[in-house]
């Protein structure tokens, strides 16, 4: 409850019309994103408990427990898909129907392969962020490349989870024709 | 004639060579022309002594005429095809850049734009908007949701309980667009739909038009009680925005497979309003086999 509590109670305090409107003093909107993103971070620990009951996780011990991160993918960050060598993607499916959901993850690197709940390869593509993004102002972050792939069949109110991992070596079978600048028409 | 074409699965776009401006969209068996532009309005400055002297503020969006500027006539443009997406990189300026991107088994084309700091030069603050504009004989009508709910319909200078003189073209005609925005041809039975992934301010100024304004800077207080310009900042500069908008067309009175048009775009709003969450963790060098 006390880790809910706090995201709770931003979102009471957003209630209010300045939060909705944008009619805010500039000393307030920030203090509204202090007081979500602490709101965010406390629920992270509940979100945590959470996944790992619904996937059967002892709680209780730590070398079984998961320890499930969140990322400001709005901003193309992730401290664990940019340090780790391979890490778990664990997606969830709020709707009460199945849903496919394309999953875009911030790497460092272009040699990536993705295995689905059933340990089959999936189709994966690494694509370069665009500038823009680089330059976002707060944005503490190395990655300069995106990894897309489809996680498919998402189950209702349910989670799927896949598998990352770094290889060795560089791609060779690129299927991708990389960003090229004013492409010909007859390309 | 200078067109290129971009194809994934059953979408399709167009795109011009020379501009590096969207030329046109094909989806459900319909191809629609089509441009797309950032433009912006310039923001009133005011004493705010009476209505006529109220600044475009935090309250509300008041042009400073009812002139709109374009940021750049052209976009240098990047392709990316891959096999599960195509991407279309746009750079209009050096704050405003975009990607449109084609998705495999996908029924919508997403534009992905990244707007911001917004300069501060020239006095009066710059409120950004980008605009669809499409063939479609509209007879001033489009259409606008509540909250996600009702979709309302809208008729330029017009209101349905009372007699209305428009004063000021653009503001007198914005709405509020919480999750989507759509015009249509009836006589065609084309649509064209906007869904956004928050609420924006939008309007169809002219037949055949869709434009959402997707960020701005005011440098006058409108005196109506934040007593502050509102040009909002963070780690000393002005805010970066980042936001998509998804963009479904069709004839809304074929069914596509099992779907009409209208439930092809209910799909798409959910999945993108509860849109799936993603938790990511370390596996300690864990093979596949041992993680699982």
């Amino acid at each position: 409850e006390d880790n809910l509590n706090s995201l709770r109670e931003a979102m009471g305090v957003l209630q209010h019309h300045d939060a909705i409107t944008g009619t805010e003093k500039q000393h307030v909107a920030a203090d509204y994103a202090r007081l979500l993103n602490r709101g965010f971070n406390q629920c992270s620990t509940a979100t945590k408990t959470a996944l790992n009951k619904l996937a059967n996780n002892d709680t209780n011990n730590s070398s079984t427990a998961v320890e499930y991160q969140q990322c400001q993918f709005n901003i193309s960050e992730c401290t664990v898909s940019e340090n780790e060598n391979s890490f778990v993607v664990t997606i969830y499916n709020p709707l009460s129907r199945p849903v496919n959901n394309y999953v875009r993850l911030p790497v460092l690197h272009d040699n990536y392969e993705v295995h689905d709940p059933e340990g089959k390869k999936i189709a994966t593509e690494t694509i370069s962020l665009p500038k823009a993004i680089l330059n976002i102002p707060g944005r503490d972050s190395k990655a300069t490349q995106e990894i897309l792939f489809l996680a498919e069949n998402l189950p209702p109110l349910g989670f799927k989870t896949y598998y990352v991992s770094k290889t060795e070596g560089v791609v060779s079978n690129k299927t991708h024709q990389e960003f090229q600048a004013n492409p010909n028409k007859n390309s | 004639n200078g067109d290129v074409e971009v194809t994934k699965g059953d979408i399709g776009l167009t795109y011009n060579e020379e501009t590096g401006l969207l030329t046109g969209i094909k989806m459900n068996g319909e191809y629609i022309p089509i441009t797309q532009k950032f433009l912006l309005y310039r923001g009133f400055i005011g004493n705010n002594g009476n209505s006529a002297n109220r600044s475009s503020g935090a309250y509300i969006f008041r042009p400073n005429d009812s002139n709109v500027y374009t940021v750049s006539e052209k976009a240098t443009i990047e392709t990316y095809l891959g096999s599960l997406i195509v991407e279309i990189r746009q750079t209009f300026s050096d704050w405003i850049s975009q990607t449109i991107r084609l998705y495999c088994s996908e029924n919508f084309v997403e534009f992905d734009w990244i707007v911001g700091p917004i300069p501060t030069d020239g006095g009066n603050g710059k409120e950004i908007i980008t605009r669809y504009t499409t063939t479609l004989k509209t007879n001033s009508t489009f259409y606008t949701d509540s909250n996600g709910k009702e979709i309302l319909k809208r008729v330029r200078n017009f209101r349905p309980t009372w007699d209305l003189n428009v004063f000021e073209n653009a503001s007198g005609n914005y709405y509020p667009v919480t999750s989507k925005i759509s015009i249509r041809d009836e006589t065609n039975g084309l649509e064209v739909a906007v869904l956004t992934d928050r609420p924006e301010g939008g309007s169809s100024l002219s037949d055949g038009e869709i434009e959402l304004m997707i960020h701005r800077n005011c440098f006058a207080d409108d005196s109506f009680g934040v007593g502050e310009a509102l040009n909002e900042y963070a780690y000393g500069k002005g805010l970066v925005v980042r936001g998509s908008h998804y963009f479904s067309s069709g004839s809304f009175l074929k069914l596509t497979g099992d779907q009409t048009l209208a439930s092809q775009q209910k799909d798409i709003a959910q999945r993108k309003l509860l849109r799936a969450w993603t938790f990511l963790a370390p596996t300690d060098g864990l093979s596949f086999k041992e993680y699982k």
